[in-house]
């Protein structure tokens, strides 16, 4: 708990340090493979204003290969590595902040460590937590990784362009989703066909305007 | 590393207890919803001898569900529900083994909580670590989770029904697996088709065979 308020005390940094640069920022959470990396590169490509306006903290206990994704696409990428860390801290946070332009962005998005656990007890100074959640995952995950989906303010049901192929019961997901986090704003998207693309985009956007 | 060496004398004598009751045991490592739960409940139904000599202990932060998927098909299931802990560790197996009457059985699994990160770092006295990878979750996850990927024993290619639907390149995917694990045994199977499920019985049998 000592540890989780020094987090705290990052976070509420970072968290003033966005809101002063009318700066967007999200928080990405959900297991390794669900899409986070894919949506925001989608995001990023669409993205009124360029992709350069979007920033991007990826974290991951290896590789540089999300930052270079996100980078070819367009967005401002740091990638941290974090070696054994199963999930980013605000302090990580704020020291990657400290190499990035911020002035020259609209939309900061976190990509946490591919884990539907840990990062959830992490505040990291966003504006919106959004867990994603793949169609390919089952309908029980919100149920059994409550941690996770309490702290959503939006859930993103990811690749809906195989939900048949994978006899996905949205029925039963929504259901379950409305249980853990019956204020959360919920998406259905995919990254392929980009359905909800624009719906999704559109909400950022209109986000954006409420935080300035 | 106090805190490992304790989880360690504890899984040493998880597997001392193993090998004295000539139990085959694995820990089934993976993201959520790559399919442990599905993949122990098929090893189960096609068990020489019956389902209810294959016993389970399964790992989730919350719900019984694992356990009572698992009992629905005869396997003997026990669950742990963590709270907050993201992984099991050896002394929770210890404690759960006092509840199971282990002469009973051939085949002990224990599913650890959905994560490709912390479960990694405790041997909870299993014979055979398998991690298991589903093909919708992107080739690069190997090199992106090396600590559970270069622990591995077995690596398990999960979901081969929907590969070709979602564009698995199986080459990639392959090669990745065997950069970070080279000494491990691949399987690539599905439990929605059958494909690859006798072939990894066989093996199962062999390996019990050889602990005996
Ligand atoms: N069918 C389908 N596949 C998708 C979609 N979005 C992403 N994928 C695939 O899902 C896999 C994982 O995507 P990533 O973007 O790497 O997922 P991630 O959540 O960033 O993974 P980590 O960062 O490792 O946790 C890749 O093979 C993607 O091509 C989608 O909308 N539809
Ligand atoms: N298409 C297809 N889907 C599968 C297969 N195996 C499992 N699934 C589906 O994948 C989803 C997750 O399966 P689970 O068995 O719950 O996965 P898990 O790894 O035990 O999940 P956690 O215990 O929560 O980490 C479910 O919707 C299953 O029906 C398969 O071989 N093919
Ligand atoms: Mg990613
Ligand atoms: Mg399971
Ligand atoms: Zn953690
Ligand atoms: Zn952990």
């Amino acid at each position: 708990t000592r540890l989780l308020a020094k987090n705290d005390q990052f976070a509420q940094q970072n968290r003033d340090r966005f809101q002063a640069c009318g700066l967007l920022a999200l928080n990405f959470l959900s297991s390794p493979g669900s899409g986070k990396t894919a949506l925001i590169e989608q995001t990023a490509k669409v993205w009124g204003g360029g992709a350069e306006r979007v920033g991007v903290i990826v974290g991951d206990l290896a590789t540089e290969n999300d930052a270079q994704r996100l980078r070819s696409v367009g967005a401002i990428a740091l990638q941290i590595t974090t070696g054994s860390a199963c999930h980013l801290e605000a302090d990580m946070v704020a020291h990657a902040l400290s190499h990035l332009d911020l002035d020259s962005l609209d939309l900061m998005v976190i990509e946490n460590v591919g884990n539907l656990v840990c990062p959830a007890a992490y505040d990291l100074g966003e504006a919106r937590r959004a867990v994603l959640l793949s169609v390919t995952e089952g309908e029980d995950k919100p149920l059994k990784y409550p941690t996770a989906f309490q702290s959503a303010d939006v859930v993103i049901l990811t690749k809906m362009d195989i939900a048949q192929a994978v006899g996905f019961d949205r029925t039963s997901a929504i259901d379950n989703i409305r249980h853990m986090a019956p204020r959360a704003t919920v998406f259905e998207l995919s990254v392929r066909t980009g359905e909800g693309i624009d719906t999704w985009v559109q909400y950022l956007q209109a986000q954006r305007q409420s935080i300035n």
